[in-house]
């Protein structure tokens, strides 16, 4: 393809990407670097500071079942119940964030349906992870659309396995982090996950893999134009995709031991829905 | 697929308006 229209694809993704992603990198950034005047962050670090912080969360109450009803194991054993449950209905708001980029895709909403179910079912929680990481530092994690900072120390004080959910996470971040992509970088890379077309079931690849191929070129383009003194870029951005699917794979794994271990967890059905059968 | 991706089929299908998660 010419470049004028590799230039016009990365244009078109990015300006779908300012449109469905509330917090961008920019304005998380400048948030974390306390950039935003007085609008900061509300910081959870403890268990006081969370049940504080509840309010900016807009914690759901969950009944508390019959047999934790005395008060201090009810406390302890609601609140990360509460805040897990919490965590999951923003993430269903992200899958829906996600799905609508996703059908702005230049021929993504032309694909066989089944195709554009499977490549969203196995592309999502990648897609969200990539997105977690502009909002993390080594210190801790933006939440609740930047209200909210929580650190990671706290994160790993929680009980098990809820302490084991977001260390991979972090150390991930961080490490992409250091390759300095911007929200418009972002918005290509996003699309190119998405456009994968090894993904297991899908029933005709090849316009996946042409559809990719043409952001793929987008995306070399864009690294080179945009940050011209960072070498081989692209190629580090493409190796981060095999790491991802480690991390989702653990991910998975992980909220399947909850299901069994947490009697009284209650899975998000459109997160029940992409998580069953995927690994 | 579809049957067992009853949501995210929904998601798809409809334009932007959101659906009730």
């Amino acid at each position: 393809p010419e470049a004028a229209d590799l230039r016009a694809l990365a244009r078109h993704l990015y300006e779908a990407y300012l449109k469905y992603f509330p917090l961008t990198k920019a304005k998380a950034r400048a948030i974390l670097s306390g950039k935003t005047g007085d609008n900061v962050p509300f910081v959870i670090h403890d268990m006081k500071s969370l049940m504080e912080g509840e309010q900016f969360i807009n914690c759901k109450q969950i009944p508390v079942p019959e047999h934790h009803q005395q008060q201090h194991i009810k406390l302890l054993y609601a609140v990360e119940l509460r805040f897990f449950q919490s965590c999951q209905s923003r993430s269903a708001e992200a899958v829906r964030e996600v799905t609508e980029f996703a059908k702005s895709i230049p021929g993504f909403v032309d694909l066989d349906l089944n195709d554009q179910v499977t490549l969203l079912k196995y592309g999502v929680i990648e897609v969200l992870i990539i997105m977690m990481s502009p909002l993390m530092n080594k210190d801790g994690t933006l939440i609740s659309y930047g209200q909210i900072f929580m650190t990671r120390e706290f994160l790993k004080s929680l009980r098990k396995p809820f302490c084991q959910m977001m260390e991979p996470k972090f150390e991930f971040s961080v490490k992409f982090n250091t390759l300095e992509l911007d929200d418009s970088d972002m918005a290509l890379f996003l699309a190119v996950i998405i456009l994968s077309g090894d993904r297991p079931g899908l029933l005709n690849v090849k316009p996946i893999e042409q559809l990719q191929e043409t952001v793929l070129h987008s995306l070399e383009l864009q690294l080179k134009l945009n940050h011209p003194d960072s070498l081989q870029l692209f190629a580090k951005l493409l190796q981060k995709m095999t790491d991802l699917r480690q991390i989702v794979t653990d991910h998975v794994h992980l909220i399947q031991l909850l299901k069994k271990t947490e009697i009284d967890m209650c899975l998000h059905p459109l997160l029940q829905e992409i998580m069953k059968d995927l690994y | 697929l579809k049957e067992k991706h009853k949501i995210l089929h929904q998601l798809l299908q409809n334009s932007t308006s959101p659906v009730d998660l």
